[in-house]
């Protein structure tokens, strides 16, 4: 952040739209930029009002190329928009780049995200090198819908202006880091020769000839995908890897998501008692896949489409060892691996036995 | 058919480089000649630590991840230091 000097020395802030982008209705525009100073206002005593025919403290304007701030925009891509720290003048003033189509879906770009981060700038916040803050430099495809401000951003908006006044102080999610021994995995996937770990809004991609696994969005590579999910599989025989929340789930090929989903977990043959599944793991060995829920597990057949019969069955009974309660499951190289808490358990099919009991994060290269 | 557009020269990525870090890292703003001639240290270091920024692997050079990051749409405010 800038010093707490340079930051606005009051709390009711003015702002103004000098003009409007004609991507989008005004009213859009005015509620985006209405939403994304509330995201500021929600956790400081800050103050924002609309003011129309004088000079306020944060000018906001659409404009293109070279605008005569020392700073022109490059075109469509690149530079999205900038703002100024606090001070007088041009001091705290947001411009966008005209050139940039603005919208208010999750379609690039999401004007209501891009404005809450340049407002960040207008409060004094400089750029964050936490991947997961509203404050990082490139633009993050994430749902505006459930946007919730990281707790990296809080902590230097409250260090500046200080905490909200409302009795029940918001927190915001915070961002993995690799080696975090306590991480606990919803769920986690083979794609296509890489291994998928989800973490709430957020995945570890790993690939075999890499040495760290890198940190994504999961909505930078799935826009409409659920945060959170409840666990993954990969079907080799599609290639497809089926993503599972609550009683639906979702099939991707690739980066695209399977037309006609998502669907519910019943067509597949669960009962209606089943409200959410904790993890699914394809296992080729057998040629099943199995999913468990609770104590239990099923064994589904993917050229059948059916459940196998016999099922559910106890996890305790078939995976001796095997605390119930999974969070998630993979199958990789022959072997089956366990997710519970922080910890994995690899386990060998043949002999039923745990082969050894790892660091849940043990394959993101710590 | 119209011949493909060939790969861009390596200096188009270098040219980007150093437009790159003179926007958001005060590239030759902070002495140090930058152009034709310019000096290795302050674009290596300038490099290291958009590197360091990004949580990337800090090499000093314009390895392909670092080229991705550079190119992904942003905030035009700097990285280090700030607008006044």
């Amino acid at each position: 952040t800038v010093a707490k000097s340079s930051a606005w020395q009051k709390k009711d802030l003015t702002y103004r739209i000098l003009n409007f982008t004609p991507d989008l209705p005004q009213a859009d525009v005015e509620t985006a930029i209405q939403r994304a100073f509330k995201v500021w206002s929600d956790v400081t005593p800050l103050t924002f009002t609309r003011i129309y025919n004088e000079v306020s403290d944060i000018e906001i304007s659409f404009t293109a190329g070279d605008h005569k701030d020392n700073s022109p925009f490059d075109g469509s891509g690149g530079i999205l928009a900038h703002a100024f720290q606090p001070g007088n003048g041009i001091g705290g003033d947001a411009h966008f780049d005209e050139d940039e189509t603005w919208t208010k879906t999750s379609e690039i770009y999401n004007l209501f995200l891009v404005a809450a981060h340049e407002f960040g700038h207008s409060l004094g916040l400089s750029h964050s090198t936490d991947q997961g803050a509203l404050m990082y430099p490139t633009y993050s495809n994430t749902d505006p819908k459930t946007f919730q401000l990281p707790q990296d951003d809080i902590n230097a908006i409250q260090y500046l202006y200080g905490k909200s006044s409302n009795p029940v102080q918001p927190t915001g999610p915070s961002t993995p880091s690799r080696c975090d021994p306590n991480v606990v995995f919803n769920a986690v996937t083979t794609m296509r020769g890489e291994l998928i770990f989800f973490v709430k809004r957020f995945l570890w991609r790993k690939h075999p000839q890499a040495s760290e696994a890198e940190l994504m969005f999961v909505q930078a590579f799935w826009p409409s995908l659920p945060t959170n999910i409840d666990a993954a599989y990969e079907n080799p025989i599609t290639e497809q890897i089926l993503v599972f929340k609550g009683s639906k789930y979702t099939a991707l090929d690739g980066f695209d998501v399977v037309q006609g989903y998502p669907r519910n977990i019943y067509s597949l043959g669960f009962p209606k008692t089943v409200k959410r599944i904790d993890a699914a793991v394809h296992i080729e060995q057998l040629g099943k896949t199995y999913f468990f829920a609770a104590k239990k597990y099923w064994s589904y057949d993917e050229d059948k489409k059916q459940m196998d019969k016999g099922f559910p069955k106890q996890i305790s009974n078939d995976f001796p060892g095997i605390p119930d309660k999974i969070d998630a499951a993979f199958y990789y190289r022959g072997r089956l691996y366990f997710f519970i808490g922080r910890s994995q358990f690899e386990y060998n099919i043949n002999s039923k036995r745990i082969v050894q009991v790892l660091r849940s994060n043990s394959w993101l290269g710590c | 058919f119209p011949a493909d557009k060939q790969d861009e020269p390596p200096a188009t990525k270098e040219e980007m480089a150093e437009n790159y870090l003179k926007r958001f890292y005060s590239l030759g703003t902070d002495g140090g000649p930058v152009g034709r001639k310019k000096h290795i240290q302050p674009f290596t270091e300038k490099l290291e630590q958009m590197q360091k920024f990004f949580g990337l692997k800090v090499t000093g050079t314009l390895d392909p991840k670092t080229v991705e990051v550079m190119e992904k749409p942003r905030c035009g405010v700097y990285d280090v230091g700030q607008y006044s």
